[in-house]
């Protein structure tokens, strides 16, 4: 690729895509996407972690990550550094008094630019923090990168694994592949006496896995501090299994 | 009020509107419409439900309601009984084919209708259960509602409390008060042991009071059964507390 730009959507590109997409938010998206690039840089991997959740501002605030990225003349985009992560986040490049519904839009047509206008160097993984469910810059990335895997995010109800159906049907539309289904807030274990129970019921992840051809790969637990709403900056890395099926 | 037609809105009804909001979806405010409804009919009280979150369609789920409303010859519209519970869906009155993004002004438009031409009888309280955030409806209903009051849920996330607190905002513009803050998924209580934990953070729910100059009336636990995602149709009644501070 051109010096600077990266070469992602490039056919013969060794970068490995990672699409964390879900039904709808607060199932903990972000967080999946964060702490298993975390977990990967950790294995010793160097990792791109493209925010484009537009609606969410969680990933630059889960990594202590303010300002905006430095733009050089020629139009590369360098992405900041969070311990090692290289990030961007689309949102970052859209005014805070941009009407919501036109972020959309905008940010779908731009989505070459943040894939091969930054520089994001000799990365082995590059993870995408999709937008819930299947508006236009979910459609954006699943028609661009039809070689990207998704992985899917979802907590046990019943109703949100419904809607991350829909994002399934989306990714087997363009011929992306599932890594597969985390369902975080899967149980809540007591730090007292280890009494395990799931709050939020049951089942919903493996039928949602099951009807798209897919494999759930990962239950998390409710975990007290992932819920400080702090930018510390650090993420609480505990997605050892995630990481090592993401290496597939 | 001619007969048949209901007189909520009017200045001299002895009707006590109570308008359920929340800042964003999935913090539980259709359970807790549902509950302190119920909870309200467990003390003798006549009352009516009127389900205006086109968004989620929880309500007539977690009440078992299935169908649609009679509607009667002159456009009076007959609510549907829940063990005494009178509730209208607004969502059933729009086609599952019209796109989401319609659905908000055209029902904005019809509220007044679903005020004034149900035949809500001889009810103490209509609980409205609003769409989450600052949209059409939830708009419409501040401003055709002066006199209702507000009940406002979130979850202990700093992220929940801040989009709760423009909602806040606009019940201010209009003059209407805040009944309070209600706090669900406050913490959890170990079925074993009986070690309480605030998995989800705290001290949300009391900044969101307190800059709104009001204050948290109920913390609400999560609760395994409540998320069971099932139309058994009869609701768990928690909200003791939270009926007796209605009352006021
Ligand atoms: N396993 C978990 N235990 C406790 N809280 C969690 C967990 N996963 C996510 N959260 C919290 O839930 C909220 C939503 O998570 P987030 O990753 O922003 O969701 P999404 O990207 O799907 O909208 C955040 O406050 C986050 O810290
Ligand atoms: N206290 C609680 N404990 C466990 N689950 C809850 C609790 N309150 C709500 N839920 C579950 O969380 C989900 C969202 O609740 P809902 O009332 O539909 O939220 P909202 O109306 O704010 O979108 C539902 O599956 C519901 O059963
Ligand atoms: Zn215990």
């Amino acid at each position: 690729p051109e010096a600077g730009r990266s070469g992602v959507t490039r056919p013969d590109s060794p970068v490995r895509v990672l699409i964390v997409a879900s039904g709808k938010g607060g199932v903990g998206k972000s967080t999946v996407t964060v702490n298993l690039a975390a977990a990967l840089a950790g294995l010793g991997q160097r990792v791109g972690v493209l925010d484009a959740d537009i609606y969410g501002f969680s990933v630059p605030r889960m990594l202590g990550l303010h300002g905006n990225p430095t733009v050089l003349g020629e139009g590369i985009i360098l992405p900041m550094d969070s311990s090692g992560l290289r990030v961007i986040s689309m949102g970052s490049f859209v005014g805070e008094d941009t009407p919501v519904i036109w972020r959309g839009p905008m940010l779908a047509k731009a989505l070459d630019q943040f894939l091969e206008d930054v520089a994001w160097g000799d990365i082995g993984y590059l993870l995408i923090d999709s937008p819930p469910g299947t508006g236009d810059v979910a459609l954006s990335l699943s028609q661009r990168l039809p070689r990207a895997r998704i992985l899917l995010v979802t907590t046990p109800q019943a109703a949100a694994a419904r809607v991350a159906g829909r994002v399934a049907q989306m990714a087997e539309r363009t011929g992306q592949r599932l890594v597969g289904v985390v369902e975080n807030m899967a149980f809540y274990e007591c730090p007292d006496c280890g009494h395990r129970t799931e709050i939020f019921g049951q089942g919903g992840a493996e039928e949602l896995a099951r009807s798209a051809g897919s494999e759930v790969i990962g239950r998390l637990p409710l975990e007290p501090q992932l819920s400080v709403d702090s930018d510390a900056g650090t993420p609480i890395v505990r997605a050892q299994p995630l990481s090592r099926t993401a290496k597939h």
